[in-house]
C-alpha cells in the first residue's frame, strides 16, 4: 500500500517502529483468491532461508510453477477446490485457474497489503504514486486459495485451515464471511478457534453489510474483527453544472479527459425504457438519447463500474454515479472506463434539482488526481458492517477499524483495475475498498507485533491492538461515521482505530487462553457435542459451577441489561447491577495504573474496585472488578461509555457499549 | 429435494473412534458406507477439527448425526469476499 505506512506511523522514515529481523520469522497466511506471484510485493531479495519450522509447499498447477512462483518471501501456495467443484462443478479452466494463481485480484491485494515487500513507483494509473509495502514488510507469505468465481466454499476453507496450521502459519487474515451462525455452524470460527489454540492470531474482515445494526460476520472472542475506516487521502473530480454551481466527487478515471466545453447532462432514469433505468443497468439506457452526453446515475444493484460500462457502451461521453441513503455521503474511486465521478447522495440530490428544474442541462467533469492530508480522517466507512454482535450481544465487536478505503496494492495480471470482461487495462496496482482491505492490515500489524513479542498469546496481541486504539481525533472530538455524519460508536468502530505504535509498548493486556473460551462456550450454553464440534474437546460444562460471559477477559465490553417489565413506572422504575471481572497483565515497566471511567448517559453508573492497580515486575497479573449500575430503559436503548487504565504513560483502553432489549 | 446431494461437514469425536479401526479415515470411511452407497468424500480434517466432508442427501446426513462418535453435520456454507 501507498499512503497507509505513513498514516499509520509505521513508515521507517518516522523511525518509530523499525522492523526487527524477528519479523522475518513470522508467517502470515491468507486465505483468499490466490496470489499473482510475478508481483514485485512477492521479490524475495534480502531474505534469508525459510524458516525450519516452515511444512508448506508450493502446489503446481498448469501455469503456477515452483520453480518460479514460490520463493524466500512467498513460501506458500496452495488451492482447494474440491468442495466447490463439488457443488459447483468443474472449474472452468478457461476463465480461472485451476492451481494458487490468482485470476481475480483480491487475494494478491490482501496479501501484498499484509505483508508485501517494497515496490517503488508504484501507482494505480498515476494515482496514489509512492512507494507501496505491506504492513510487514519482513514478514513471509503463504497463500491458500479457497475463493473461486462461484464464490468460497466452507469445506475448503476448513482444508486450507487445517493445511495452513499444519504448516506453520502465525497470522491468518482471512477477509471473507458467510453471514451470521453458530459457531459450531461456522468454519471460519471452528478453524480460528484451533488456530488460537497453536498461538496463531486470526484476523478476519467484519463485513461491507453497514450502515446497517446487528450486520456483523466473524464475531467469535478469539477472532480479531476488523472493521473499516478512511485515511487522509483522497481523488477528487470537479463537477461544474451549467448554472455555474460546482461540486466534488471521487474519481480514479485515468484517460483522455472531457473536452473543455461543458457537454449536454441527462439523468438516466429519463433516458429508458426501464423502470429501473436511474440505475444504469446493462442495456437499460437508449442510445439515441445518451449519445455524447454526461449521465447520471443512481447507485445500487449493480457494479459501480458496471454502471459507467453500460453508460460507455450506450455512447454516453461520461458519468456522475451519485450515492443514495443507502451510502450517505460515502465517496469509493473506482478506475471507470470513461470520464466519472462519484458524488455523495447530497449533491447528487442537488444535482437531480438541477436536471429537474433545467431545460437544456449541461455539466463538465474534471480530474483532479491524488489529494493527501484530507481531514477528519479516519472516518468510518459506511459499508464497514455495526454491531451489535447478534450472535452473543455480549462480546462488544467489532474489535477496531483499520484502513479499508481507496487502498492501493498489488493486483493480478488477469484482471483491469474494474474486474470487468471488457477492462482490458493491465496494471500492477490496483486501488479498492472493503473491510477485506482493512484486515489484511491488521494482520500484517499483528505480524510487527509477533516479532517484536514472540511469547505472546494470540489474545495478548489483540489486547495490545485493542486497548491503543484510538476513539478520537487530535483534538479530542470523538471518530465520526460517514453515513451519518455524526460521532462513531464502539457497535461501530469497537474499540477504535489501530495504532500501531502503541500497540508496540501497551504496558498491559488482557489474556486468554484456550480454557477461558471454553467456559464462554458453557457460558452460552452450548452443549458437549456443540463445544466438542468447536473445539474438538471432549469438554462437558461443570453443572456445579455458574458460567457468563462476563468472566470471559475481553478487553472491551458489553453489557445487554433486559428491560424492566413489571412495576407501574416502566423503564425508569428498575436498577441492575452487573459486574465484571477482568485480570489485566503487566507485559511493560512496574508502574501504579488508575483507573478513569466514563459514561454518556446519566442512568448510567460505572464504578472499579480497585481503581488503582500497581503491577511490581514483568507478566505479573492483577485483578479488578467492574460494576454497571443502570436504570432500566425502553427497548431498543443503547448507551456507551469507556474504562482507561493509565500510569501516565500508557493508556489501556476499553469501550463499554450497553443495550436494554 | 430428498435424494438430491449436498455437502455437509462431519465432525467426530476422535477419541470415541472403535477399537476395531486403527486409522481414523478407515472409520470415516466406514461410517460413510453405513449410511450411503455413493456418497463421496472430499475432504479429511485432522487439525482444525476432526471429521470430514462429503456429499450426502438429508436423509443420509442424519442418519450419519445419529450415530456413536458423530458430534455434529453441518451443511456446508458459502463465504463470499468483503
Amino acid at each position: 500500500t501507498t499512503r497507509t505506512p505513513e498514516f499509520l506511523g509505521i513508515s521507517h522514515e518516522s523511525g518509530l517502529f523499525p522492523e526487527s529481523e524477528s519479523v522475518t520469522d513470522v508467517v502470515v497466511g491468507v486465505l483468499d483468491t490466490g496470489v499473482w506471484p510475478e508481483r514485485k510485493s512477492y521479490d524475495d531479495t534480502g531474505f534469508g532461508p525459510v524458516p525450519a519450522t516452515w511444512k508448506g509447499a508450493c502446489e503446481e498447477g498448469k501455469d503456477f510453477k515452483a520453480a518460479t512462483a514460490c520463493n524466500r518471501k512467498l513460501i506458500g501456495a496452495r488451492f482447494f477446490c474440491k468442495g466447490y467443484e463439488a457443488s459447483m462443478g468443474p472449474v472452468d479452466e478457461s476463465r480461472e485457474s485451476r492451481s494458487p494463481r490468482d485470476g481475480d485480484g483480491h487475494g494478491t491485494h490482501t496479501s501484498s497489503t499484509a505483508a508485501g515487500n517494497f515496490v517503488q513507483d508504484a501507482s494505480l494509473l498515476g494515482y496514489a504514486s509512492g512507494t507501496a509495502r505491506g504492513m510487514a514488510t519482513r514478514a513471509r507469505i503463504a497463500v491458500y486459495k479457497v475463493c473461486w468465481t462461484g464464490g468460497c466454499f466452507s469445506s475448503d476453507i476448513l482444508a486450507a485451515l487445517d493445511k495452513a496450521v499444519d504448516d506453520g502459519v502465525n497470522v491468518l487474515s482471512l477477509s471473507l464471511g458467510g453471514g451470521q451462525s453458530d459457531y459450531f455452524r461456522d468454519g471460519v470460527a471452528i478453524g480460528a478457534f484451533a488456530a488460537m489454540e497453536k498461538g496463531i492470531l486470526v484476523s478476519c474482515s467484519a463485513g461491507n453489510a453497514g450502515p446497517g445494526t446487528a450486520s456483523l460476520s466473524n464475531v467469535a472472542p478469539w477472532i480479531t474483527t476488523v472493521g473499516a475506516g478512511t485515511i487522509d487521502r483522497d481523488f477528487p473530480a470537479y463537477i461544474t453544472l451549467g448554472n455555474g454551481m460546482n461540486y466534488t466527487g471521487v474519481s480514479l478515471y485515468s484517460g483522455k479527459p472531457l473536452p473543455d466545453e461543458k457537454l449536454h447532462f441527462v439523468y438516466a432514469g429519463n433516458v429508458t425504457n426501464s423502470t429501473n433505468g436511474n440505475l444504469c443497468m446493462s442495456g437499460t439506457l437508449i442510445p439515441e438519447k445518451v449519445a455524447g452526453k454526461i449521465v447520471l446515475c443512481d447507485r445500487g444493484i449493480n457494479a459501480r463500474v458496471q454502471k459507467g460500462a453500460v453508460v460507455k457502451e450506450a455512447g454516453g461521453a461520461g458519468m456522475i454515479l451519485s450515492n443514495t441513503a443507502a451510502n450517505g455521503e460515502e465517496l469509493v474511486a473506482d478506475a471507470h472506463l470513461l470520464p466519472a465521478t462519484a458524488v455523495g447522495e447530497k449533491t447528487g440530490n442537488a444535482i437531480k434539482s438541477y436536471l429537474s428544474s433545467e431545460q437544456n442541462p449541461v455539466a463538465s467533469i474534471i480530474f483532479g488526481g491524488t489529494k493527501v492530508g484530507v481531514e477528519p480522517s479516519p472516518v468510518l466507512a459506511a459499508f464497514s458492517s455495526r454491531g451489535p454482535n447478534a450472535i452473543t450481544p455480549a462480546i462488544l465487536k467489532p474489535d477496531l477499524i483499520a484502513p479499508g478505503v481507496n487502498i492501493l496494492a498489488g493486483w493480478t495480471g488477469a484482471a483491469g483495475p474494474t474486474g470487468l470482461a471488457v477492462d482490458t487495462r493491465r496494471t500492477e496496482f490496483n486501488i479498492i475498498s472493503g473491510t477485506s482491505m482493512s484486515c489484511p492490515h491488521v494482520s500484517g500489524l499483528a505480524a510487527l507485533l509477533k516479532g517484536s513479542h514472540p511469547d505472546w498469546s494470540p489474545a495478548a496481541i489483540k489486547s495490545a491492538l485493542m486497548t491503543t486504539a484510538y476513539s478520537s481525533y487530535k483534538g479530542g472530538k470523538p471518530l465520526l461515521d460517514v453515513s451519518t455524519g455524526m460521532a462513531a460508536t464502539p457497535f461501530d468502530v469497537g474499540s477504535g482505530h489501530v495504532d500501531p505504535v502503541q500497540a508496540l509498548d501497551p504496558g498491559l493486556v488482557y489474556d486468554i487462553t484456550p480454557d477461558d473460551y471454553i467456559g464462554f462456550l458453557c457460558a452460552i450454553g452450548y452443549t458437549p457435542l456443540q463445544i466438542g464440534a468447536v473445539s474438538k474437546r471432549n469438554a462437558s460444562c461443570d453443572s456445579g459451577k455458574k458460567y457468563s460471559v462476563s468472566d470471559l477477559n475481553y478487553p472491551s465490553f458489553s453489557v445487554p441489561f433486559e428491560t424492566a417489565t413489571t412495576g407501574a413506572g416502566g423503564a425508569g422504575s428498575t436498577t441492575t447491577i452487573v459486574k465484571h471481572v477482568r485480570t489485566l497483565t503487566n507485559v511493560g515497566t512496574p508502574g501504579s495504573y488508575r483507573a478513569t471511567v466514563t459514561a454518556a448517559a446519566e442512568y448510567v453508573k460505572v464504578t472499579v474496585e480497585p481503581a488503582e492497580l500497581s503491577f511490581k515486575q514483568v507478566g505479573e497479573t492483577l485483578s479488578y472488578t467492574v460494576s454497571f449500575t443502570a436504570v432500566s430503559q425502553p427497548s431498543g436503548t443503547s448507551s456507551f461509555g469507556s474504562l482507561v487504565w493509565s500510569d501516565g504513560k500508557h493508556v489501556v483502553a476499553s469501550p463499554i457499549a450497553f443495550t436494554w432489549t | 429435494g430428498k435424494t438430491s446431494k449436498k455437502t455437509y461437514i462431519v465432525h467426530v469425536s476422535k477419541s470415541q473412534m472403535p477399537a476395531e479401526f486403527v486409522e481414523h479415515s478407515h472409520w470415516y470411511d466406514a461410517s460413510l458406507q453405513a449410511v450411503s452407497d455413493s456418497a463421496e468424500m472430499l475432504y479429511t480434517y485432522d487439525t482444525v477439527t476432526h471429521g470430514f466432508s462429503a456429499r450426502l442427501t438429508p436423509a443420509e446426513a442424519e442418519a450419519l448425526a445419529a450415530r456413536a462418535g458423530v458430534l455434529a453435520v453441518v451443511p456446508e456454507t458459502r463465504y463470499h469476499l468483503h
